[in-house]
């Protein structure tokens, strides 16, 4: 990981040599290159290395007996300052008394199984929760959250014939007919720069006016996540992301590039393919997978 | 017009950034600066243009230079698996290709070995409804060598000429996951011993560096032979496969383009390369 790379270059320097500027400089060349292969957005790193460099040249790490140990500290306590600092919010303290949550992202990203794993999540605390089935586009995506509600035994709301809105709407007055406290609604994957199903999602937004809307972003996602990500809080507006496929070992990058850009919160994460494997995010332990 | 951008450090150093956020990884984008320099010297050419047309060629040359790939021999059974990690585009694509393939007139079998996903197999017969193509299934939840078994007979049977298999998305450094391709081959190896075999790994054009790694590790269990690089309609560019053609000399074969049975490109290098320029 990053110990080993700064080792390497520290170790050609000794003695009195160990921390001038320079040689600061190279110790955070390494380190970008580092952020990069980690798929830390190229501005976001740039950024990054700013406020590593004003910290790792002050004089007491000109001082320091172990160089390395100090830098590495320094990136680390940065990154789990940008990801959100030592303090995070749990994600699932509700405060309403009714709380529907849209989950939105692009094809493939783990929406429907994030949405039931959220669902098994909250039931388990003792909260009245029911899924909504909003995607009406891509074959049988129904029929998986269908089965997915079936193995938690949480109810769903699917109406074949509705449009993704109307389905929306429907599901909300449902779920507050039924005094259901988490509503999770799964909606279809789409393109940021789709601008029909932007403003679909938009107005399923509207109708349903979640306290949540949560981005589902794939850990392995490469620069262009920041790109996405802004998008869809400009024309939709989200309040945090989810991070799927954790269990990979992809080093998501795109996890820390996207809440630094957007500045809104990751929430969750999850860690699994099966249903009960989602976890609070930790700050701490992305930066611990970012610096590898 | 008749004013020409002068090609100096700043100019290469946008081009390694442009390189770097399309996810061709710095390690590359740095060994490509420097190659297009050295050519640039070389040539005496200090003109943006110019050196934009050197790297052009470049990547070109990269995306071309590719192991030959037949897997679709007219005078055999051809078996193409779609593997891949979880989400990236198999199922779609398997349909795309059968719809493809069914208007070259080949008769089509559709293997459902994705038994784990809730609904993967009803995923896939819708798509086998839609594209008019026999699918052979198993129960949720069994081996999908069983599937693979009962599909490989059934292709040799109906003298099939291409046995599509679908397999569930399985993250890289799962080992057991990993262990079933090799098992879900053995089976295909088993059942149909005269069979042309080609694996084709689908990757997301989204993906980053961990692209590298998805590559790596299921070469290491199957004989994967070519690529599929989907949702390219997107505005990822994919450069996590220049680093991976680069090193493994594996052709694309063709490019996702879309959610629909239609949006399928077969790969074309010059026409790749141009997109990113465009
Ligand atoms: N290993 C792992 N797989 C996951 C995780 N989350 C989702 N998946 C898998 O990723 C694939 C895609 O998940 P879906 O929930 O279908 O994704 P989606 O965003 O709803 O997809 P679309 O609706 O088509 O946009 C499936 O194979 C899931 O089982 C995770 O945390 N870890
Ligand atoms: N925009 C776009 N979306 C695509 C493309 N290919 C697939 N998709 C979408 O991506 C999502 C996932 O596609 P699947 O075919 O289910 O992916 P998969 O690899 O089979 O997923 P798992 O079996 O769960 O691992 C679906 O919503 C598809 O419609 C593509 O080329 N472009
Ligand atoms: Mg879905
Ligand atoms: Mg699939």
């Amino acid at each position: 990981g990053l110990t080993d790379r700064l080792g390497k270059v520290f170790s050609k320097w000794s003695g009195a040599d160990r921390l001038s500027e320079a040689r600061v400089e190279e110790g955070l060349r390494e380190i970008r290159i580092a952020l990069l292969e980690a798929d830390v957005n190229l501005k976001v790193a740039t950024e990054f290395l700013e406020s590593v460099r004003e910290k790792a040249t002050g004089t007491h790490i000109l001082l320091s007996l172990d160089p390395v140990q100090m830098i590495v500290k320094i990136v680390r306590d940065e990154l789990i300052e940008l990801l959100g600092g030592k303090d995070v919010e749990p994600p699932d303290e509700l405060s309403a008394s009714f709380n529907p949550i849209l989950l939105l992202g692009l094809q493939g990203s783990g929406k429907t199984t994030t949405a039931a794993k959220l669902a098994l999540h909250f039931k388990k605390q003792g909260a009245k929760t029911m899924l909504a089935a909003l995607d009406m586009s891509r074959p049988a995506a129904i029929d998986q959250l269908e089965v997915l509600a079936g193995e938690i035994d949480v109810p769903v709301y699917v109406d074949r014939n509705a449009t993704p809105v109307e389905a929306a709407k429907a599901a909300l007055d449902l779920a507050r007919k039924e005094g259901i406290k988490v509503l999770l609604m799964d909606s279809a994957g789409r393109l940021h720069i789709d601008d029909e199903l932007m403003d679909e999602v938009r107005t399923i937004k509207e109708v349903t006016n979640p306290v949540e809307t949560f981005l589902v972003v794939d850990a392995m996602t490469g620069q262009d996540a920041v790109n996405i990500a802004e998008t869809f809080d400009a024309k939709v507006g989200i309040t945090g992301l989810c991070v799927t496929k954790f269990d990979g070992d992809a080093r998501a990058g795109a996890a820390l590039s996207v809440k630094s850009v957007t500045g809104k919160p990751i929430r969750w994460v999850g860690t699994g393919e099966k249903v009960g494997m989602i976890e609070p995010f930790i700050p701490e332990r992305m930066a611990s997978r970012i610096l590898g | 017009v008749g004013f020409e951008v002068e090609a100096g450090a700043e100019f290469y150093d946008g081009l390694f950034d442009q390189l770097v956020l399309s996810d061709v990884g710095s390690e590359l984008a740095a060994k490509l600066i420097e190659e297009i320099r050295a050519r640039a010297r070389d040539e005496g050419a200090t003109s943006a243009t110019r050196v934009i047309e050197i790297l052009r060629s470049k990547l070109e040359d990269i995306l071309s230079d590719t192991e030959p790939i037949a897997p679709f021999d007219p005078n055999r059974l051809n078996v193409v698996m779609l593997v891949g990690v979880n989400g990236v585009g198999k199922t779609t694509m398997l349909a795309k290709i059968a719809r493809h393939l069914k208007e070259k007139n080949l008769n089509v079998l559709i293997a459902a070995a994705d038994t784990f996903r809730a609904a993967a197999v009803d995923q896939l017969k819708i798509w086998a409804e839609r594209t008019g193509t026999p699918i052979v299934s198993g129960q949720q939840g069994a081996d999908p060598a069983a599937v693979v078994f009962d599909a490989a007979k059934a292709a040799v049977a109906r003298k099939a000429d291409v046995l599509l298999i679908d397999t569930a998305g399985r993250l890289q450094t799962k080992k057991n996951l990993m262990e079933e391709l090799k098992k879900i081959e053995r089976t295909i190896t088993k059942n149909a011993p005269d069979a042309n075999v080609h694996h084709l790994l689908c990757l997301d054009a989204n993906t980053g560096q961990n692209a590298i790694s998805q590559v790596e590790l299921f070469r290491s269990v199957c004989r994967v032979r070519g690529l599929i690089i989907n949702k390219i309609d997107g505005t990822a560019r994919g450069g996590a496969v220049l680093a991976i053609v680069k090193k493994h000399r594996l052709p694309i074969l063709f490019l996702g383009v879309g959610e629909n049975v239609g949006d399928i490109v077969e790969f074309d290098a010059g026409e790749f390369v141009k997109a990113w320029f465009s």
